[in-house]
C-alpha cells in the first residue's frame, strides 16, 4: 500500500529528526 | 523553497497552541485569545527553566489584564525580551533574520500568525534547555501532522541561529 510506505517514511523522517535534536549538544560554550 | 515559505503560521499557530497545551500551565490556554496575555506563555517558560524565569521575573508579568491591551502588550513585551536574553545567555545563540513577534498584533488584535512566531521563540528554547529531552519526547508523542508543523517550525529557527 503506498499510503502505509509514505506514513512509514514520514514517521522515519520525523524519528531521524527528532533524535537528533536529542543528540545535539546544548548550552551556552564555556 | 525555502523553509519559511513552507511554514502556514495560521497552521504553525494552531499546532504550538496544541504543544503548549502539554506543559499543563495554571492558566487556561486553549484559545488563541487566552494567550494575549502573556502569562501562559511567561509560564511555560518557567516550567522551561526555573532557576532562569524565576518568581522574580514572573512577578513582573501582570496576572489579571483583562481586556487591557496596553498591559498585555507590557506582559508581552516582557515575554519577548526573556526568550531573546535566555537564547542569548544561557543557550549561546543568537537569532538572526527571524521576523520577530509584533506584540502589538497579539496584544491588541489577538493576530494568530504573530503569536505563532511567539511560541516558536518558545518552542527553541523548549528543545534546547537542559531538559529537552522531556520536551522532545513529548512532541515526538504528539500527533504526526503536530510533529511535522513542529519540525518545520525548529527547521526554520535553527536555520536562523548563529552560536
Amino acid at each position: 500500500d503506498p499510503n502505509m510506505k509514505a506514513g512509514a517514511a514520514n514517521e522515519g523522517v520525523l524519528a531521524n529528526f527528532f533524535n537528533s535534536l536529542l543528540s545535539k549538544k546544548t548550552g551556552a560554550p564555556g | 523553497m525555502s523553509t519559511s515559505e513552507c511554514l502556514d503560521r495560521m497552521e504553525l499557530c494552531e499546532s504550538l497552541l496544541t504543544w503548549i497545551q502539554t506543559f499543563g500551565v495554571e492558566a487556561p490556554c486553549k484559545t488563541v485569545e487566552d494567550l494575549t496575555s502573556g502569562i501562559v506563555m511567561a509560564q511555560a517558560l518557567q516550567k522551561i527553566d526555573a532557576q532562569y524565569f524565576n518568581e522574580a521575573w514572573i512577578s513582573r508579568i501582570k496576572p489579571d489584564v483583562g481586556d487591557n491591551w496596553r498591559l498585555k502588550i507590557s506582559n508581552l513585551k516582557k515575554v519577548l525580551k526573556g526568550i531573546l536574553d535566555y537564547n542569548q545567555e544561557i543557550l549561546g545563540q543568537h537569532i538572526n533574520d527571524f521576523r520577530l513577534p509584533d506584540v502589538t498584533l497579539i496584544g491588541e488584535h489577538s493576530d494568530a500568525a504573530e503569536l505563532g512566531r511567539m511560541l516558536q521563540l518558545i518552542l527553541g528554547c523548549a528543545v534546547s534547555c537542559e531538559q529537552k529531552q522531556e520536551y522532545i519526547q513529548t512532541i515526538m508523542s504528539m500527533e504526526e501532522s503536530v510533529q511535522h508543523v513542529v519540525m518545520t517550525a525548529i527547521q526554520e529557527l535553527m536555520s536562523k541561529e548563529t552560536p
